[in-house]
């Protein structure tokens, strides 16, 4: 699993 | 982009707008905790600080930017424009013992040590207890008109949904963020009792009033 710190979201 | 997260936003969306014109076609903003707006208002601001620094999509701009402007002014309805129907002596819960502990958990838990990343950390906290000023007042006054009930649904279902998205993005993306993970079930699961107040009574047609 990667865990991203990109935050893509609302 | 899923399904569940574009029906989330649209939701969150429409929560927003909900509540904007409720109070701007009433003119009033009674029953409506102006302390939960401003706990949003805030965490907008500390999680959207990243329109400057980083570019998702034009669909994601956008809507940071809408959800921004429409909850401030929201919040200026409230406490400029209509605040003599600011029904402030039932909306007293104590947001600082929100903020705070949202702030030290941000510091103590987050994905990087940055000003940035706390921020956006402090938001998602802030976010999934926002609610309850909101949640407090209507307990306090026992009841909540129709349409302030379909805002809470619209605000409370949203995040369900961004449950479902995330359970998406583990098996097709093998993305899985826990910080929002772990917020958005608190958050969720605050609503539960709302959800089914407002399954059982206001989707039947009645007003939503608690039992004495």
């Amino acid at each position: 699993v990667t865990v991203r710190i990109e935050h893509d979201e609302l | 982009m899923n399904i569940f997260r574009l029906l989330g936003d649209f939701s969150h969306l429409g929560a927003i707008i909900i509540l904007l014109l409720k109070i701007w076609k009433t003119r009033s903003c009674a029953g409506v905790s102006g302390k939960s707006v401003l706990l949003y208002a805030i965490v907008f601001t500390c999680r959207y600080l990243d329109l400057f620094t980083h570019f998702v999509s034009l669909y994601n701009s956008v809507m940071k930017i809408i959800y921004l402007v429409s909850t401030y002014f929201t919040l200026f309805l409230i406490y400029r424009k209509f605040k003599a129907t600011y029904d402030r002596n039932h909306d007293t819960f104590r947001i600082e013992f929100l903020i705070l502990p949202s702030a030290v958990l941000a510091l103590l838990w987050n994905h990087e040590y940055s000003v940035l990343e706390i921020l956006w950390t402090f938001s998602i906290y802030l976010e999934s207890v926002a609610v309850l000023p909101q949640l407090f007042m209507v307990s306090k006054t026992g009841e909540a008109e129709t349409i302030t009930s379909h805002y809470l649904f619209a605000l409370g279902i949203y995040r369900f949904l961004y449950i479902l998205n995330w359970i998406y993005r583990y098996y097709t993306e093998n993305f899985i963020d826990w910080i929002s993970v772990v917020a958005g079930v608190v958050q969720t699961v605050l609503y539960c009792d709302f959800f089914y107040l407002y399954i059982t009574k206001v989707l039947k047609g009645k007003k939503l009033s608690l039992p004495a």
